[in-house]
Order: structure tokens, then C-alpha cells, then sequence
């Protein structure tokens, strides 16, 4: 089975010259995880 | 006995049940084809900046993999599964209850220390033990009010930002969010929200920002996109959905009102739960995968403190969600049967979307007793659904949607509190 979060969360501003959540921003909504990770109920997906 | 078996003479018969399992092919494989006939193509809904209809490819299994989706759209999956949750449901011996499940938690990596119930005598078949409970406190919250958290316990197959409405599954191939949601109306609450403090200014700016909502744009990530364009729909000019199929609304009691009002920034006071800012948040849309393993704690909880405004059941089918078939299978998600719910949290849209499998067949949220899936019922009544919709000459959105009203009408929905246990997936 699968569970499939879609959300809205703040944008952040874009970074300059990288940094950020690694997508080219800083602030708003960064990712703690990564591909392949176990992850267990109540762990951080990610902060804003 | 070894004088019986040897003098017993074999005569070999073609079974039966071959003939059942071509029936139930055939079957499925006609349903469907005609209920793919009665479902509307996308392209007919979406419409462009300009306002004209936009052509958009509807989400269909292509390319090498085509082949195996028909294949495998001719198989009874669910019907398999219905059957594989009975056989789970058979109670097993008492003495054979401890070293059959001690088996299956080697086999598929079970931490039996976690596991709420210390005896296992107590679970009488599978199907129990794989809807286990856990020790209070094995599972604790990250301390950050701020976080995200993980729903359920599994894998992160993939996560991201949604680009233009769509959702990367792997490398170079995606699908829409409206593919895997439904189509849905970009309520006043699911705009870029605002945050901070409340100033009569901003009040106004981000009403009348609400009210040109059906029209406006989104600008996330660079790219400009419609939210209408996003989740558009056959909505009517008065805001109503022109076609719904099933109307199964459902009035939950939430226990957790106070908490979640608190965590939307909502107070006593008549402040409406958007309410305004003197500083605006661009906002964007997020997405996480996450894949439960037959070993895995199957019950999910709630990743924030949010509000659940309804839901939307996709009968589907059931073809197996393995990280190796979502990799190579473009679209899984939108072709199995899922329980979309959709609601808002403190910085705007929120949804939650378990997606049933063929060895975990039935999808259980805690809220919404009226829900069914895997059920024959729900199928007959979605193939009715389509059929009556094609009838009256109207396209079929696909899905049966409830709406929830919670105890207070300032919430609006059924609140759940961050890490409350929502439902999970049963055997069957």
C-alpha cells in the first residue's frame, strides 16, 4: 500500500547562489528526507 | 494407509475453478472497457488562460508498458483480493497462532517488541495481526510544531515540488494532479494563503483576492499556472459540482477541534480561518510517496493539524503499488482505487491519499464509517454511476464523494490533530 501527501506550504525565497532547501530557495518549505529512506510514523518529512 | 495410497488409483479432472477465474477476466475486463467509455476525457474540462479549452493528454498507460496494463486489467484483482482477505480472516489454530506470525515478522522484518499486544495467542488470524496497534510512545512526534510528519511507517519512493501541476513519478514521466485527485474547485481557502497579523486592509485585499479565485493565477515556482487550470472541473457557474455522483456525506465528531483551531491560528472569535496578513506568503505545492511494506505498522496518522473537509473514493482497480511496478508502471496511482481527502491546514491545501494494493485490499478511515472500498457494491454502484451520467449525456468524474462537517461550524470539517491515528489498511 501507498500514501501520497499533496500540500501547500510557503515558497521561501529564492537563494542566491544555492543553499536553501536545494531546490535554489531559502526559507519556506525544506525537505528532510530522501529517496529510498524509512521514514516511521512522526518523523519529520520536512519543516517550515 | 501406505496399502491405500498405493492401490488408489489417480484420475486426473480439469477443475473448475480455471473456468471461474476465465469468467471473472472476462468480466473485469468488460467492466472496464465500458466504464472507461462512460468516463470524460480530460481535455474536455481544462481550460486555458485565455478561457478557451486547453488540450491536455488524458493520463493513460503508454508506451511498453501498455501491454502489461491491459494484461493485468484483465486479472480479478480485486476479486483476488477479496478472496486473499477471507483466507486472512480464518482464525488459525491457537498453538500454531505464535510461531506463524513469529514467521511472518521474520520474514517480512516485524519488530514484535513494538507491537502493543504482547501475546500474540490474542490475534486469532493475520488479518488481525497485520491491523496491530503499537506500544504508546514507540512512535513519538518530532517536537517541532512546524514539521510535516511522517503519516505511516515505509519507504519515501519520492517527494518534490508539484511544476505545473504535475507530479514526477519517475524520471521524465508524470501525472496530473487531477488525474490523482479529482478535479477540484479552488476554494477561496485553497489559495496562497496569507499569514501574520489581522489588518482590515489585507482583510479586504484577501477577499477580493478570493473572490477573483476562479480566475487568477498561481505563481509558484516561476511558472505561472491556473489553480482553476490546476483542478479544474465540471463546476457550475454557482460554484456546484454539475455532476456528483454519489452524494455519501458523512457528519463526524471531531475530539480534536480545539487543538487543530489553535494550530490553524484560529481563535474564539468569529476570525475566519484564512484570515488575513499583513504580509503574504507565497505558497507552492508539495507531494511525498510513501510505500507501506506487507511487514509495516499498516495504521496511518495524520502528518499535521488539519481540517478534512470530504472525501472522494476512486474505485479503481487493484494492481500491487511495489516500488518496482511505480517505477516502471507511469500513472500507478491514478488507476488503483484510492480514498482522496481533501481538506486545508494552516498554509492553505491539504490532502491525504491512501492508494489500496492487491495484498492490502480495503482502505479504513476511522471518521467515515460509510465508506466501503473493495467492495462489490461500490463497483456496481460506480459502473451504475457511469452508466447513468453517460445516460443523461454528462461525463463521470470517476469518483463517489462525502463531506464532512465537524462539531463546530467554525472549522467547517472533520479536524485532526497532528499524529492522530486517521485509519489504515486492512487484509481484504
Amino acid at each position: 500500500s501507498t500514501v501520497v501527501l499533496v500540500f501547500e506550504a510557503p515558497q521561501g525565497e529564492r537563494a542566491v547562489g544555492g543553499g536553501g532547501d536545494g531546490m535554489g530557495r531559502k526559507g519556506g518549505f525544506r525537505w528532510n528526507v530522501e529517496i529510498g529512506r524509512r521514514v516511521r510514523v512522526g518523523e519529520a518529512l520536512g519543516v517550515v | 494407509l501406505n496399502a491405500a495410497l498405493k492401490r488408489t488409483k489417480i484420475e486426473w479432472k480439469p477443475i473448475p475453478v480455471a473456468v471461474g477465474i476465465g469468467f471473472l477476466g472476462a468480466y473485469q475486463f468488460y467492466r472496464i472497457q465500458r466504464r472507461e467509455q462512460h468516463t470524460q476525457p480530460e481535455s474536455d474540462t481544462a481550460i486555458g488562460k485565455d478561457g478557451a479549452p486547453k488540450k491536455r493528454e488524458r493520463i493513460r498507460p503508454s508506451g511498453p508498458w501498455f501491454v502489461q496494463v491491459q494484461i493485468m486489467s484483465t486479472l480479478p484483482l480485486k476479486a483476488a483480493s477479496r478472496i486473499w482477505g477471507r483466507f486472512n480472516e480464518l482464525t488459525i489454530p491457537y498453538y500454531l497462532r505464535v510461531p506463524g506470525f513469529k514467521l511472518y515478522a521474520f520474514i517480512f522484518g516485524v519488530n514484535l517488541d513494538e507491537v502493543a499486544e504482547p501475546d500474540l495467542h490474542t490475534f486469532p488470524n493475520l488479518a488481525a495481526f497485520f491491523y496491530r496497534t503499537l506500544k504508546p510512545g514507540v512512535r513519538p512526534l518530532d517536537p517541532d510544531h512546524n514539521a510535516v510528519l511522517s503519516p505511516a511507517d515505509g519507504k519515501v519512493i519520492q517527494f518534490g515540488l508539484i511544476d505545473n501541476g504535475e507530479i514526477e513519478q519517475i524520471k521524465g514521466v508524470t501525472y496530473s494532479l487531477d488525474a490523482l485527485l479529482g478535479s477540484v474547485k479552488p476554494s477561496k481557502r485553497a489559495q496562497p494563503t496569507i499569514q501574520g497579523t489581522p489588518s482590515s486592509t489585507a482583510t479586504k485585499a484577501h477577499e477580493e483576492a478570493a473572490v477573483r479565485a476562479d480566475e487568477e493565477f498561481a505563481n509558484i515556482n516561476g511558472i505561472s499556472y491556473t489553480l482553476p487550470n490546476l483542478f479544474s472541473g465540471p463546476w457550475s457557474k454557482d460554484g456546484t459540482p454539475s455532476e456528483m455522483p454519489t452524494d455519501q456525506s458523512t457528519t463526524s465528531t471531531a475530539s480534536s477541534e480545539a487543538e487543530v483551531r489553535a494550530d490553524l491560528a484560529l481563535s474564539s472569535t468569529s476570525r475566519p480561518w484564512w484570515a488575513p496578513a499583513s504580509t503574504q506568503t507565497a505558497t507552492a505545492l508539495y507531494y511525498c510517496v510513501i510505500y507501506l511494506a506487507p511487514g509495516d505498522y499498516h495504521r496511518f496518522h495524520s502528518p499535521v493539524s488539519w481540517v478534512v473537509e470530504s472525501r472522494r473514493h476512486f474505485a479503481g482497480e487493484l494492481y500491487s503499488v511495489s516500488p518496482y511496478l511505480q517505477r516502471t508502471l507511469p500513472g500507478l496511482f491514478t488507476l488503483n482505487e484510492r480514498v482522496v481527502l481533501l481538506g486545508r491546514w494552516r498554509w492553505g491545501f491539504f490532502s491525504y491519499t491512501p492508494v489500496g494494493a492487491t495484498n492490502v485490499g480495503s482502505i479504513k478511515i476511522n471518521f467515515d464509517r460509510e465508506l466501503r472500498t473493495n467492495s462489490l457494491t461500490t463497483d456496481t454502484a460506480a459502473d451504475r454511476a457511469a452508466e447513468e451520467a453517460s445516460t443523461r449525456g454528462e461525463p463521470y468524474s470517476g469518483f463517489a464523494e462525502a463531506t464532512y462537517e465537524g462539531a463546530s461550524a467554525v472549522l467547517g470539517g472533520h479536524a485532526l490533530k497532528r499524529g492522530e491515528e486517521m485509519g489504515g489498511f486492512q487484509l481484504g
